[in-house]
C-alpha cells in the first residue's frame, strides 16, 4: 500500500483491489470493507497496518472452523468420497491422502470410481502403487456405483481402516451427472448407514466466482463435509473460499501445494489469510 | 440481469437528451459489478470501463432506443470488439507438417483438447498425428493414446522415460516420413512460475518451430488468468487461445482478461467432454455471456 501511514480514499481503493485480486469476489469484498470502514469512520483505526490486521482478523474469523475430522478410530472403515468439477485435482489429492494414511500405519483401499474418462483408472492405479495401498479397479464404462459398492464391501469384509472413493469430474450444471453422484452416496449408505463419513469437494485455487456455484450444487447433491483446495503452489490466492465458507459453513480440510505425493497440507486459516496478502 | 438493471438505472436519463458523466456514473458501477462477478480481472475491468465511459459521454440519446438500451449497446459493442474477431484457422506450415503445441496450467483441458483438435481437423481433411509429450502425469500418455485410438488416428509411441523435447522432435520426423500434415503436441500442465518447466517449453519451441502455440485455459479461471496468460505469452509468444469447459455456467470473464493481456486471438472453445465438443469462437456470444 505504497508506504502510506494514514487511511484515505487511495488506501481503501488499494485494499479493495488486493481483495478483488485474490478472487474474494465483489460482494464479499464489499462486506469485508464495510466492517472495516465503519471502524475507520469511528476513528478506531488510524493507520494502514492496523487496517490490514483488522481485515485479516475478519477473514480468519470466517475461515476458522473447529469441526473435527472423523478419524479411523471412530469409524472403521472410514469412508471418504472425493467430488468436484473436471480437472481440479481429485485423483491426485486421493493419492496424497492415501499416502498420508499409509504413513500413519493404516490399511487403505482405493475405489476407482471414475469409470468414464480415458485412463482415469490407470491414473489412480499408478497412485495406489505410489501410496502402496490396494485398489478396486474395474474397466472404463462400468457403473461407478458398482465400484463404490465393491470397494466399501471389501473394506468392511477385509477390515481396511480407510476406503477412498474417486469420482469422475462433473460440471455441477449437469443434472444427470449430479443424480449419478446421489446414487453413489445411496449405494454406499446401503452397506454402512452413516457413510460416506467425509464427502470432500475439491476446488481449484485458480477458479473464480464459479466455485460458489460448484459448492452450492455439490452440497445439495452429496451433502459435503469438507473442502480441499488445490494448486495453491501457483499464484492464485483462492480467496473465493471466504464467501463459500461464510455462506455454506463447510470446513476446509486440506490444501494441495504441488503435484508430488507429499504436497498436501492440513488447512490453517491464519496461514491461508496471511498468504492472501503476500 | 445487467440489461434490466441498466434500463432501470438509466430510465431518468430519457428526458436529458445526452449521456453525461454524471448520469452514467451509476451505470458504470453496475457494469463493473457484472464484470467482477464474471471473473474479469479487476485491472482489465477498470480499463474497459474507461473506454466505455469515453465512448458513452456526449452520445445523444437516440429516439428509438431507451438510454439503457443505448448504453448497453455501447458496452456490448466495446466488449465484442475487445474479444477480437472469430478466427479458427490454424497458421499453416510452408513445407512439411503444421505443428501445434498445446500448453497451459494443470487440469485446464489440454489432453482432451488435443483429441478434439485432431477430430475437428481430421473432418476438415487433415491427417493429424497426436503426440503425447507429458511424461510426468500418471497415465497421461495412455490418456492421449486412448483418445487417438477412438478416433482411429495415429499416436506417437512416447514413453515416460523419454524427454518431452526429444519426443516432439522425433514425432515431427515421423510425421514427415508418414506424410501426416498436422502434428498436435500435448504437453504437461505446468505453473507459469516454474522456470524449469517453462524453459522446457521454450526449448521445445526453438527446436520444433511450431506454427501454432495454443494456450488452453479453463473458462472458470478467476483473477489469476492475467498472470498465467501474460507469463506464457511473454515466454512463448502464443499464437492462440483455447477456452475449455464452456458448457458449464462460468461467465468466462477470464476470456476478456486473457485477450486483454495477450492480444492473441481466441481460436476455439471446448463445450463438453466428447471429442466432437470443439467449436469456433464467437466473440459476440461470449461478450453477452460475460455481461450476464
Ligand atoms: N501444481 C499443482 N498441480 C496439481 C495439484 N493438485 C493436482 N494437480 C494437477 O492437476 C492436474 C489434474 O489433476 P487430477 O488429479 O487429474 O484432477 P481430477 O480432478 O481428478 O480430474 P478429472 O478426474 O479429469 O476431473 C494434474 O496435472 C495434477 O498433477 C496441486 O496442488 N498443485
Ligand atoms: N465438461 C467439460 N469437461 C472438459 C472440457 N475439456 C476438458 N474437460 C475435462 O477436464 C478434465 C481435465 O482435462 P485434461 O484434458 O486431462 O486436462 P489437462 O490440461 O490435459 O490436464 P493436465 O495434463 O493434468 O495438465 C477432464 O475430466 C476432461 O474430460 C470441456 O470443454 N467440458
Ligand atoms: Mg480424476
Ligand atoms: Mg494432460
Amino acid at each position: 500500500l505504497l508506504g502510506k501511514k494514514e487511511i484515505d480514499e487511495e488506501v481503501l481503493e488499494g485494499l479493495e483491489e488486493a481483495l478483488l485480486g485474490a478472487d474474494i469476489g465483489p460482494e464479499t469484498t464489499e462486506q469485508i470493507l464495510e466492517v472495516v470502514t465503519s471502524r475507520v469512520e469511528r476513528q478506531e483505526l488510524r493507520d494502514v497496518n492496523a487496517l490490514r490486521e483488522v481485515i485479516k482478523e475478519e477473514i480468519v474469523r470466517i475461515l476458522h472452523k473447529e469441526v473435527p475430522i472423523p478419524t479411523v478410530v471412530d469409524r472403521k472403515p472410514l469412508v471418504l468420497m472425493f467430488v468436484g468439477v473436471n480437472g481440479v485435482g481429485k485423483t491426485t489429492t486421493i493419492g496424497k491422502i492415501a499416502a498420508q494414511y499409509r504413513r500413519d500405519g493404516h490399511r487403505v483401499l482405493m475405489g476407482a470410481g471414475d469409470t468414464f474418462r480415458a485412463a482415469a483408472i490407470e491414473q489412480l492405479t499408478e497412485w495406489s502403487c505410489r501410496a502402496e495401498c490396494d485398489i478396486i479397479a474395474k474397466s472404463q464404462g462400468v457403473d461407478p456405483s458398482s465400484v463404490m459398492y465393491e470397494a466399501v464391501e471389501k473394506a468392511v469384509r477385509e477390515e481396511y481402516d480407510v476406503v477412498i472413493c474417486d469420482t469422475a469430474g462433473r460440471l455441477h450444471t449437469k443434472k444427470n451427472l449430479m443424480e449419478e453422484l446421489r446414487k453413489m452416496v445411496r449405494v454406499i449408505r446401503k452397506i454402512i448407514p452413516d457413510a460416506p463419513h467425509e464427502v470432500l469437494l475439491v476446488l481449484d485455487a485458480t477458479t473464480g466466482q464459479n466455485a460458489i456455484f460448484q459448492a452450492r450444487e455439490f452440497r445439495e447433491a452429496a451433502d459435503l463435509t469438507g473442502i480441499v483446495m488445490t494448486k495453491l503452489d501457483g499464484t492464485a490466492k483462492g480467496g473465493v473460499i471466504i464467501g463459500i465458507v461464510n455462506e455454506f459453513d463447510i470446513p476446509v480440510r486440506y490444501i494441495g501445494v504441488g503435484e508430488g505425493i507429499e504436497d498436501l497440507r492440513p488447512y490453517d486459516a491464519k496461514q491461508f489469510t496471511d498468504s492472501l496478502f503476500s | 440481469n445487467l440489461s434490466q438493471k441498466l434500463t432501470t438505472t438509466l430510465r431518468k436519463v430519457r428526458g436529458q437528451g445526452r449521456l453525461t458523466e454524471t448520469n452514467i456514473d451509476e451505470s458504470l458501477k453496475e457494469v463493473k459489478m457484472a464484470l467482477l462477478e464474471a471473473d474479469v480481472n479487476f485491472r482489465v475491468a477498470k480499463a474497459f470501463l474507461r473506454s466505455v465511459k469515453s465512448r458513452a459521454i456526449g452520445e445523444e440519446v437516440q429516439g428509438s432506443l431507451t438510454p439503457g438500451q443505448q448504453f448497453i449497446k455501447i458496452v456490448n459493442d466495446e466488449l465484442t470488439n475487445m474479444m477480437g474477431a472469430s478466427n479458427e484457422s490454424l497458421a499453416r506450415s510452408e513445407n512439411g507438417p503444421t505443428v501445434v503445441m498445446v500448453v497451459g496450467l494443470q487440469g485446464a483441458g489440454k489432453t482432451s483438447s488435443v483429441g478434439k483438435l485432431a477430430n475437428y481437423h481430421a473432418q476438415k481433411g487433415f491427417s493429424p498425428y497426436l503426440v503425447p509429450a507429458d511424461v510426468y502425469r500418471p497415465a497421461a500418455i495412455d490418456q492421449l493414446r486412448i483418445l487417438a485410438d477412438s478416433l482411429h488416428l495415429p499416436c506417437h509411441p512416447s514413453t515416460k522415460d523419454q524427454n518431452p523435447v526429444e519426443i516432439a522432435l522425433a514425432a515431427l520426423e515421423s510425421a514427415k516420413i508418414n506424410n501426416l500434415d498436422l502434428v498436435l503436441i500435448d504437453t504437461a500442465g505446468r505453473l507459469h512460475i516454474d522456470s524449469q518447466l517453462m524453459d522446457e517449453l521454450h526449448q521445445m519451441r526453438q527446436l520444433v518451430n511450431p506454427q501454432e502455440i495454443l494456450f488452453v485455459a479453463d473458462a472458470m479461471t478467476g483473477q489469476d488468468a492475467v498472470n498465467m496468460a501474460k507469463s506464457f505469452n511473454d515466454e512463448l509468444d502464443l499464437t492462440g487461445i483455447l477456452l475449455t469447459k464452456m458448457d458449464g455456467d462460468a461467465r468466462g470473464g477470464a476470456a476478456l482478461s486473457i485477450r486483454a493481456v495477450t492480444q492473441k486471438p481466441i481460436k476455439f472453445i471446448a463445450v463438453g467432454e466428447k471429442l466432437e465438443n470443439l467449436e469456433a469462437f464467437h466473440p459476440e456470444r461470449i461478450a453477452s455471456r460475460i455481461l450476464g
